[in-house]
């Protein structure tokens, strides 16, 4: 088992390796590991052995690789991966838009409760039934969901989002949400883009 | 004609109206519109009754007839109306969306090139060809357009926006648009909203 000190350690390069995946360093040394954190060298490759990680002398570790185990480790994994119910318009939509994949996000896996639109395909992915949400979310132990169904079905929705463990909601249904104090929600509302950008025209108007 | 120094009082009556529009107050007196201005209410008076605005005694005026009034006179109206060219996925879901109306939004004109799609309706209103885009713009003095296009065709439809008097963009295209200096471009990326979630989870596990 890992030493107490060693687990400590973890969140402070996990953290760190996120940093560097965002300004798109792929290959890191057990020294700049330490650095910023005032961990010497010798004691980063210590700690990383525990759970496998090897670098390669000279060369160092994967940003990509470590991330990964760290989250494995860490259980803070798939935080990259979501799941979408309501595959209608809008859902259609934020399903084939490519802009998440350059932050590492990807939306894997679709569920409706429409008998037309269960079964289809959409890139490449069947679209679930609703009721199949709830084992599909725990077994590929999904953390995010976007909900994209008419208001009146968006309560239902988040209660088995959160019976499957999903501790973080998109939400886009015009409605308030009601779930346990740890799971964290995110409402969009469009209408606020179009409202300020209406808001500039009457400042720009009246200067 | 309007004397000058009344010119120069209307835009600080029509930015306190939106205001009170956002409070949703629907009725004021001018010492009420006087007040935060430091104007005289009879001053105030005069003002309005150059362009007809007539408050009855004791109640008032409406503040949405003064808003159209005011708009009218300084040329900042349709501030409210919007089109949108693209109707498909994220087109379809914008239009149906009940969310802009408590901002007092509106899209009132559909553009598409699609001859599937030109010729149906959506919510009563037709589909009109991306040709008429121009004309119809000019004749309903449209200033906001949304695009919704794929990100190829945008720039083309933003050119034609302009060309027909758009005076700001809300752009959902992934791609850089460019236009005059005057046009105000508001661009989306939904891909952020998710982003800051799974952001959210991260920061969580480490905390
Ligand atoms: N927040 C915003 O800015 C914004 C913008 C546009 C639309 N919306 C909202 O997004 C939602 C979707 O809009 P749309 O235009 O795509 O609607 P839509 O009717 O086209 O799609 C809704 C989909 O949800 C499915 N559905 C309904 N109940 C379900 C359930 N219990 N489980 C699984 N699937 C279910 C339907 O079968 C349908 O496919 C609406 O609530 C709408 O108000 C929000
Ligand atoms: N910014 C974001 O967060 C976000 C999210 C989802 C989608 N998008 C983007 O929004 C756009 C639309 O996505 P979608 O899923 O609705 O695509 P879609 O293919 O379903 O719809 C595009 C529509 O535009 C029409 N069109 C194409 N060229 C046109 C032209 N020159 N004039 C008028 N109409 C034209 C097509 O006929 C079609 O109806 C895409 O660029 C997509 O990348 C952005």
């Amino acid at each position: 088992s890992i030493p107490k000190p060693t687990l400590e350690r973890l969140p402070l390069y996990y953290r760190r390796l996120l940093q560097w995946r965002e300004e798109k360093v792929s290959i890191v040394s057990s020294a700049d590991i330490g650095k910023n954190l005032g961990i010497d060298s010798a004691q980063v490759r210590r700690d990383l052995t525990y759970f496998g990680a090897v670098g390669r002398p000279g060369i160092g570790y994967k940003v990509e690789e470590l991330i990964s185990y760290l989250g494995e480790l860490l259980g803070i994994n798939n935080v990259n991966e979501a799941i979408i119910v309501g595959v209608g318009n809008l859902g259609r939509a934020i399903c084939s838009y490519p802009g998440f994949a350059p932050y590492g996000l990807s939306i894997v896996a679709f569920f409706d409760i429409d008998p037309q639109i269960v079964g289809t395909k959409i890139r490449g992915h069947e679209v679930f039934h609703v009721n199949d949400l709830i084992h599909i979310v725990k077994r590929l132990k999904i953390q995010i969901g976007i909900i994209t169904v008419p208001a009146r079905e968006a309560q239902k929705v988040a209660d088995q989002m959160v019976a499957g463990g999903i501790r973080a909601i998109w939400n886009f249904a015009p409605t308030r949400l009601h779930v346990p104090e740890e799971v964290i929600i995110r409402s969009e509302d469009l209408a606020v883009g179009l409202a300020t950008l209406s808001h500039y025209l009457v400042r720009e108007d009246l200067s």
